[in-house]
Protein backbone atom coordinates (compact mmCIF):
# COMPACT_ATOMS: atom_id res chain seq x y z
CA UNK A 1 0.00 0.00 0.00
CA UNK A 2 0.95 3.23 -0.75
CA UNK A 3 -0.28 6.79 0.42
CA UNK A 4 1.15 10.51 0.35
CA UNK A 5 -0.85 13.38 2.09
CA UNK A 6 0.23 16.94 1.09
CA UNK A 7 -1.00 19.98 2.87
CA UNK A 8 0.52 22.09 0.49
CA UNK A 9 -0.92 20.09 -2.85
CA UNK A 10 -0.20 22.46 -5.06
CA UNK A 11 3.52 21.28 -5.14
CA UNK A 12 2.77 18.31 -6.99
CA UNK A 13 0.78 20.06 -9.55
CA UNK A 14 3.83 22.25 -10.04
CA UNK A 15 6.06 19.90 -10.32
CA UNK A 16 3.90 18.28 -13.07
CA UNK A 17 3.78 21.66 -14.77
CA UNK A 18 7.66 21.55 -14.68
CA UNK A 19 8.08 18.16 -16.33
CA UNK A 20 5.45 17.64 -18.92
CA UNK A 21 6.74 19.89 -21.64
CA UNK A 22 9.54 17.72 -21.76
CA UNK A 23 8.55 13.63 -20.44
CA UNK A 24 4.86 12.42 -21.45
CA UNK A 25 5.03 9.33 -19.39
CA UNK A 26 7.99 8.32 -17.08
CA UNK A 27 8.11 6.07 -13.67
CA UNK A 28 7.75 7.67 -10.37
CA UNK A 29 9.41 5.37 -8.46
CA UNK A 30 8.03 4.94 -4.30
CA UNK A 31 9.71 3.52 -1.50
CA UNK A 32 9.70 4.45 2.26
CA UNK A 33 12.25 7.03 1.83
CA UNK A 34 9.91 8.89 -0.80
CA UNK A 35 9.07 9.77 -4.44
CA UNK A 36 12.22 9.90 -7.58
CA UNK A 37 11.13 10.02 -10.63
CA UNK A 38 14.15 10.03 -13.85
CA UNK A 39 13.46 10.63 -17.40
CA UNK A 40 14.80 11.88 -20.40
CA UNK A 41 13.08 13.95 -22.87
CA UNK A 42 12.19 12.39 -26.85
CA UNK A 43 15.48 13.26 -27.96
CA UNK A 44 17.47 11.60 -25.59
CA UNK A 45 19.27 15.57 -25.04
CA UNK A 46 18.37 15.92 -21.38
CA UNK A 47 17.35 14.25 -17.84
CA UNK A 48 15.34 15.27 -15.48
CA UNK A 49 15.61 14.19 -11.79
CA UNK A 50 12.78 14.58 -8.93
CA UNK A 51 13.57 13.90 -5.64
CA UNK A 52 10.30 14.01 -3.28
CA UNK A 53 11.29 13.30 0.49
CA UNK A 54 9.02 11.48 2.59
CA UNK A 55 9.42 13.80 5.47
CA UNK A 56 8.16 16.49 2.95
CA UNK A 57 5.08 15.02 3.12
CA UNK A 58 2.21 15.36 6.11
CA UNK A 59 1.77 11.45 6.05
CA UNK A 60 3.93 8.81 3.57
CA UNK A 61 3.55 5.42 3.72
CA UNK A 62 4.77 3.03 1.15
CA UNK A 63 5.25 -0.89 2.22
CA UNK A 64 6.76 -1.91 -0.84
CA UNK A 65 9.02 -0.19 -3.04
CA UNK A 66 7.83 -0.05 -6.89
CA UNK A 67 7.60 2.17 -9.65
CA UNK A 68 4.55 4.03 -10.90
CA UNK A 69 4.50 3.99 -14.91
CA UNK A 70 2.05 7.71 -15.08
CA UNK A 71 1.44 9.52 -18.48
CA UNK A 72 1.91 13.10 -17.51
CA UNK A 73 0.03 14.90 -19.81
CA UNK A 74 -3.20 12.69 -18.15
CA UNK A 75 -1.26 13.35 -14.76
CA UNK A 76 -1.67 17.24 -15.51
CA UNK A 77 -4.95 17.10 -16.25
CA UNK A 78 -6.24 15.59 -13.44
CA UNK A 79 -4.49 18.30 -11.27
CA UNK A 80 -6.24 21.00 -13.34
CA UNK A 81 -9.20 19.77 -10.91
CA UNK A 82 -6.79 20.51 -7.70
CA UNK A 83 -7.75 23.95 -6.51
CA UNK A 84 -4.18 25.88 -5.28
CA UNK A 85 -5.21 25.57 -1.24
CA UNK A 86 -5.99 22.09 -1.85
CA UNK A 87 -4.66 18.81 0.43
CA UNK A 88 -3.79 15.86 -1.95
CA UNK A 89 -3.43 12.26 -1.23
CA UNK A 90 -2.06 9.42 -3.43
CA UNK A 91 -2.96 6.27 -3.05
CA UNK A 92 -1.98 3.00 -4.85
CA UNK A 93 -2.21 -0.82 -3.87
CA UNK A 94 0.38 -2.96 -3.43
CA UNK A 95 -0.23 -5.14 -6.99
CA UNK A 96 -2.74 -2.37 -7.98
CA UNK A 97 -3.06 -1.46 -11.42
CA UNK A 98 -4.01 2.35 -11.12
CA UNK A 99 -3.39 5.14 -8.62
CA UNK A 100 -5.94 7.53 -6.64
CA UNK A 101 -5.96 11.24 -6.72
CA UNK A 102 -7.69 12.73 -3.77
CA UNK A 103 -8.07 16.85 -3.72
CA UNK A 104 -10.20 18.50 -0.60
CA UNK A 105 -10.33 21.79 0.05
CA UNK A 106 -9.19 23.52 2.83
CA UNK A 107 -12.62 23.61 4.80
CA UNK A 108 -13.22 20.07 4.31
CA UNK A 109 -16.67 21.15 1.91
CA UNK A 110 -15.60 19.75 -1.14
CA UNK A 111 -13.58 16.24 -2.56
CA UNK A 112 -12.94 15.39 -5.87
CA UNK A 113 -11.18 11.61 -6.44
CA UNK A 114 -9.72 10.37 -9.57
CA UNK A 115 -8.61 7.43 -10.60
CA UNK A 116 -6.13 7.16 -13.19
CA UNK A 117 -4.50 4.01 -15.17
CA UNK A 118 -1.30 3.04 -14.45
CA UNK A 119 1.66 2.22 -17.32
CA UNK A 120 4.34 -0.37 -17.90
CA UNK A 121 6.85 1.86 -18.71
CA UNK A 122 10.13 0.71 -19.91
CA UNK A 123 12.71 3.11 -18.90
CA UNK A 124 16.35 3.80 -18.82
CA UNK A 125 18.26 4.25 -15.72
CA UNK A 126 21.39 6.53 -15.10
CA UNK A 127 24.36 6.40 -12.87
CA UNK A 128 24.72 9.83 -12.14
CA UNK A 129 28.22 10.92 -10.89
CA UNK A 130 28.87 12.85 -8.55
CA UNK A 131 30.57 15.92 -10.13
CA UNK A 132 32.76 19.00 -8.68
CA UNK A 133 31.91 21.21 -11.02
CA UNK A 134 34.11 24.36 -12.28
CA UNK A 135 31.75 26.76 -11.97
CA UNK A 136 28.30 27.36 -9.76
CA UNK A 137 26.14 30.25 -10.34
CA UNK A 138 23.07 30.60 -7.50
CA UNK A 139 20.31 33.65 -8.65
CA UNK A 140 16.86 34.38 -8.59
CA UNK A 141 14.58 31.44 -10.24
CA UNK A 142 12.51 34.06 -11.88
CA UNK A 143 15.27 35.80 -13.40
CA UNK A 144 16.51 32.96 -14.74
CA UNK A 145 13.18 32.38 -16.26
CA UNK A 146 13.11 35.77 -18.02
CA UNK A 147 16.56 35.28 -19.43
CA UNK A 148 15.85 32.42 -20.95
CA UNK A 149 12.91 33.47 -22.25
CA UNK A 150 13.98 37.04 -23.42
CA UNK A 151 17.06 35.73 -25.37
CA UNK A 152 15.14 32.81 -27.06
CA UNK A 153 14.18 35.79 -29.36
CA UNK A 154 17.11 35.88 -31.07
CA UNK A 155 18.13 32.49 -31.30
CA UNK A 156 18.51 28.79 -30.61
CA UNK A 157 21.67 28.54 -29.01
CA UNK A 158 22.52 30.08 -25.87
CA UNK A 159 26.47 30.35 -24.75
CA UNK A 160 26.64 30.26 -21.20
CA UNK A 161 30.43 32.03 -19.96
CA UNK A 162 31.17 32.09 -16.19
CA UNK A 163 33.87 34.42 -15.53
CA UNK A 164 35.81 36.78 -13.11
CA UNK A 165 33.37 39.17 -14.78
CA UNK A 166 30.24 37.30 -14.18
CA UNK A 167 28.01 34.92 -15.70
CA UNK A 168 27.50 36.02 -19.88
CA UNK A 169 24.32 34.56 -21.65
CA UNK A 170 25.14 35.12 -25.26
CA UNK A 171 22.85 34.24 -28.52
CA UNK A 172 22.83 35.08 -31.96
CA UNK A 173 20.89 34.45 -34.84
CA UNK A 174 19.91 35.80 -38.33
CA UNK A 175 18.12 39.61 -36.40
CA UNK A 176 21.21 40.05 -34.69
CA UNK A 177 23.28 39.31 -31.50
CA UNK A 178 22.11 39.62 -27.91
CA UNK A 179 24.61 39.38 -24.24
CA UNK A 180 23.06 39.29 -20.64
CA UNK A 181 25.46 39.29 -18.22
CA UNK A 182 24.87 38.57 -14.31
CA UNK A 183 27.46 39.74 -11.63
CA UNK A 184 27.97 38.10 -7.97
CA UNK A 185 26.72 41.41 -6.15
CA UNK A 186 26.49 38.93 -2.61
CA UNK A 187 28.92 41.76 -1.27
CA UNK A 188 26.27 44.54 -1.96
CA UNK A 189 23.06 44.79 0.38
CA UNK A 190 21.12 43.18 -1.95
CA UNK A 191 17.84 41.53 -0.98
CA UNK A 192 18.08 38.16 -0.70
CA UNK A 193 16.09 36.99 -4.10
CA UNK A 194 17.67 39.16 -6.02
CA UNK A 195 21.05 38.02 -5.04
CA UNK A 196 24.03 35.95 -7.85
CA UNK A 197 26.39 34.15 -5.95
CA UNK A 198 29.37 33.14 -9.05
CA UNK A 199 31.43 30.36 -7.59
CA UNK A 200 34.31 29.58 -9.99
CA UNK A 201 37.35 27.32 -9.82
CA UNK A 202 37.85 27.90 -13.40
CA UNK A 203 36.63 29.99 -16.49
CA UNK A 204 33.91 27.70 -18.40
CA UNK A 205 32.25 28.32 -21.89
CA UNK A 206 29.74 26.33 -22.74
CA UNK A 207 27.14 26.43 -25.77
CA UNK A 208 23.32 24.91 -24.99
CA UNK A 209 20.11 24.54 -26.98
CA UNK A 210 17.38 27.23 -25.60
CA UNK A 211 14.73 25.52 -25.38
CA UNK A 212 15.54 23.10 -23.17
CA UNK A 213 16.36 26.02 -21.09
CA UNK A 214 12.92 27.51 -21.17
CA UNK A 215 11.78 24.27 -20.48
CA UNK A 216 13.70 23.48 -17.18
CA UNK A 217 12.84 26.83 -16.36
CA UNK A 218 8.55 26.06 -16.12
CA UNK A 219 9.74 24.73 -12.42
CA UNK A 220 10.39 28.38 -11.21
CA UNK A 221 7.10 28.55 -9.46
CA UNK A 222 8.48 25.81 -7.03
CA UNK A 223 11.18 27.83 -5.53
CA UNK A 224 12.80 31.14 -5.49
CA UNK A 225 16.46 30.21 -6.38
CA UNK A 226 18.14 27.95 -8.99
CA UNK A 227 21.16 26.86 -9.18
CA UNK A 228 23.39 26.51 -12.39
CA UNK A 229 26.35 24.03 -12.41
CA UNK A 230 28.85 24.03 -15.14
CA UNK A 231 32.18 21.90 -16.39
CA UNK A 232 33.41 21.82 -19.26
CA UNK A 233 32.35 18.93 -21.59
CA UNK A 234 30.11 17.91 -19.30
CA UNK A 235 26.15 18.36 -19.45
CA UNK A 236 24.81 21.73 -17.29
CA UNK A 237 23.01 21.04 -14.38
CA UNK A 238 20.11 23.03 -13.80
CA UNK A 239 19.03 22.50 -10.12
CA UNK A 240 15.84 23.91 -8.03
CA UNK A 241 15.65 22.88 -4.24
CA UNK A 242 12.44 23.01 -2.85
CA UNK A 243 12.81 23.77 0.62
CA UNK A 244 11.82 20.74 3.26
CA UNK A 245 10.38 18.65 0.22
CA UNK A 246 13.34 17.78 -1.83
CA UNK A 247 14.80 18.97 -5.60
CA UNK A 248 13.95 18.92 -9.42
CA UNK A 249 17.38 18.80 -10.82
CA UNK A 250 17.93 18.49 -14.94
CA UNK A 251 20.58 17.71 -16.91
CA UNK A 252 21.46 19.51 -20.27
CA UNK A 253 23.55 17.69 -22.86
CA UNK A 254 26.47 20.87 -24.60
CA UNK A 255 26.36 21.29 -28.01
CA UNK A 256 30.06 19.92 -29.35
CA UNK A 257 32.13 21.05 -31.98
CA UNK A 258 32.18 18.42 -34.90
CA UNK B 1 29.94 23.91 -37.17
CA UNK B 2 28.39 22.49 -33.50
CA UNK B 3 26.04 19.43 -33.26
CA UNK B 4 23.81 18.65 -30.07
CA UNK B 5 25.53 15.73 -27.92
CA UNK B 6 22.96 12.93 -26.46
CA UNK B 7 22.78 12.92 -21.95
CA UNK B 8 23.69 9.22 -23.06
CA UNK B 9 27.35 10.04 -23.98
CA UNK B 10 27.98 11.30 -20.24
CA UNK B 11 25.94 8.89 -17.99
CA UNK B 12 26.46 5.39 -17.79
CA UNK B 13 23.57 3.38 -17.98
CA UNK B 14 22.82 1.73 -14.26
Amino acid sequence: MFEARLTKGELIKKVIEALKDLVTEANFDISATGIQLQAMDSSHVSLCALQMKAEGFDHFRCDRSMPLGINLSSMSKVLKCCNKDDIVTLKAEDDGDSINFMFESKDQDKISDFELKLMDIDSEHFGIPDTDYKATVTMSASEFTRICNDLSILGETVAISVGKDGVRFSVSGEMGTGNMTVRDNTSSDTKEADRVEIDMEEPVNLNFALRYLKSFAKAAPLTDRVSLCLSRDVPLLVKYEIPEFGSLSYYLAPKIDD
Amino acid sequence: KQSQSKISRFFAAG
